[in-house]
Parts: C-alpha cells; sequence; structure tokens
C-alpha cells in the first residue's frame, strides 16, 4: 500500500458517499445514470468475487464488501425508492456497445484463461467505460447539479491517483500489470474533458454548464 | 525480471 492507491481508494469511498448524499438530500437520482451505476455493480461483482476464496487484507476485503454492497444499494434507491425521480428517455447509452467489446477484449487479455481471471480481465475493461453513459447524458443535457460534479471529480481523482500508485509499485515492487496499467490510461483519459470544466467552472463557483 | 502482477488493488 502507499499513499497514492490509499488516496485514490479514499476518494473513491467519498465519490460515493457524495452520490448518496446526492440522491437523499435533493430526494432524487436526477442527473444519475442508472446504467452506468448498474455497470459498476456488474464491475464489483465479476472483480470481487476473489472475496471467497481469497484473503489479501482486511482493509481489501471490507473495501471489496463496501463497494458490492453499496453499488447494490444504489441500484435499489434509483430503481425502487426514487424511480419517478429517473428519466430513462435521456439514459440512451447502449451499453451492449459497452459489454461486447469488453467480453472480446477479456478473451484476448488476460493472465490465465480462467473462469474468475477472465471475469477480473472483463470487470477492468468494463469499469474503464462505465462512466460512458453518465458522461452521455451529461453531454446530452448540457448540465449538472454541482453536487453530481462533485461526484464525478472524486471517482475521476480516484482514477487519475491510481497512475503514480503504479509508477511508484514498479520502481519499489518491480510491479506492472499491463491490463490495469492501459485500461485505467484510458479510463482516466475520459475525465479529462469532465476535469477542465469542472476545475474552470464549478471550483469557481459557476454552474456546471456546458457550451451549446 | 518483473514481479507477475497480483489482484490485490481495488
Amino acid at each position: 500500500m502507499n499513499l497514492f492507491r490509499l488516496f485514490g481508494d479514499l476518494s473513491h469511498l467519498a465519490s460515493i458517499f457524495i452520490l448518496l448524499q446526492k440522491i437523499q438530500s435533493t430526494r432524487s437520482c436526477r442527473g444519475i445514470s442508472f446504467k452506468t451505476q448498474a455497470l459498476y455493480a456488474t464491475v464489483f461483482i465479476t472483480r470481487y468475487l476473489d472475496l471467497f476464496y481469497e484473503w489479501v487484507s482486511l482493509y481489501n476485503f471490507t473495501m471489496k464488501v463496501f463497494f458490492i454492497a453499496s453499488s447494490c444499494y444504489i441500484l435499489y434507491l434509483m430503481k425502487y425508492k426514487y424511480r419517478p425521480t429517473h428519466d430513462p428517455s435521456i439514459d440512451t447509452f447502449r451499453v451492449e456497445y459497452l459489454l461486447g467489446p469488453c467480453v472480446v477484449l477479456a478473451l484476448l487479455f488476460h493472465y490465465k484463461f480462467s473462469i474468475p481471471e477472465l471475469l477480473w480481465s472483463f470487470s477492468i475493461f468494463l469499469e474503464a467505460v462505465a462512466i460512458l453513459p453518465q458522461l452521455f447524458m451529461l453531454q446530452r443535457t448540457g448540465e449538472a447539479e454541482t453536487i453530481t460534479t462533485h461526484y464525478l471529480a472524486a471517482l475521476g481523482a480516484y482514477r487519475a491517483l491510481y497512475i503514480p500508485n503504479w509508477i511508484y509499485r514498479y520502481f519499489t515492487e518491480d510491479m506492472v500489470d499491463p491490463i490495469a496499467v492501459t485500461a485505467g490510461l484510458v479510463q482516466t483519459a475520459l475525465y479529462l474533458d469532465f476535469f477542465y470544466v469542472y476545475f474552470t467552472k464549478v471550483l469557481q463557483g459557476q454552474k456546471f454548464e456546458l457550451p451549446a | 525480471p518483473l514481479a507477475e502482477p497480483k489482484h490485490d488493488e481495488l
């Protein structure tokens, strides 16, 4: 464990609490893509199957349980408790265009040809693009509530912090995970546009609005 | 030689 990864994980945790806070305080999931949240739940469930047979650390175990539980809880909130506030007509990204290529990539790039390893690879590729329905929705509506942008910023910061973590691990542990690194770089790159608007507008106290 | 990646990240 190094500080980059620790702060990355904490930022990931924070993003989930911000999202829950947004839903509870506005009593609405307006502006949140159900598809992205469903993809994240899929990512956590397919990646953390090793919860049942591999012990890494108490930290690792607790975080995995938390990520699976919180993502399922968010799906419940969106699908049942706050269902009327979710508008599927603007959440129109075709997730099959993401799922299909991720299955193919996992079949091509994996460390071992076994069910858990294929699912692990699949989850890594899927996580890289899971934010796309959310960003697509943002692009369509052209604006976002400030708290929603804080959620996205925390999520993007988590990915960005994993990059120095990998560089650090390369030098200190002689370890490189090419699949995670490639997917992670792509994932972080997807946030660049968002970060630009976040830093130049939201953090200056303005509303998140995309130029027409 | 590089160590084999272990799935110890989240």
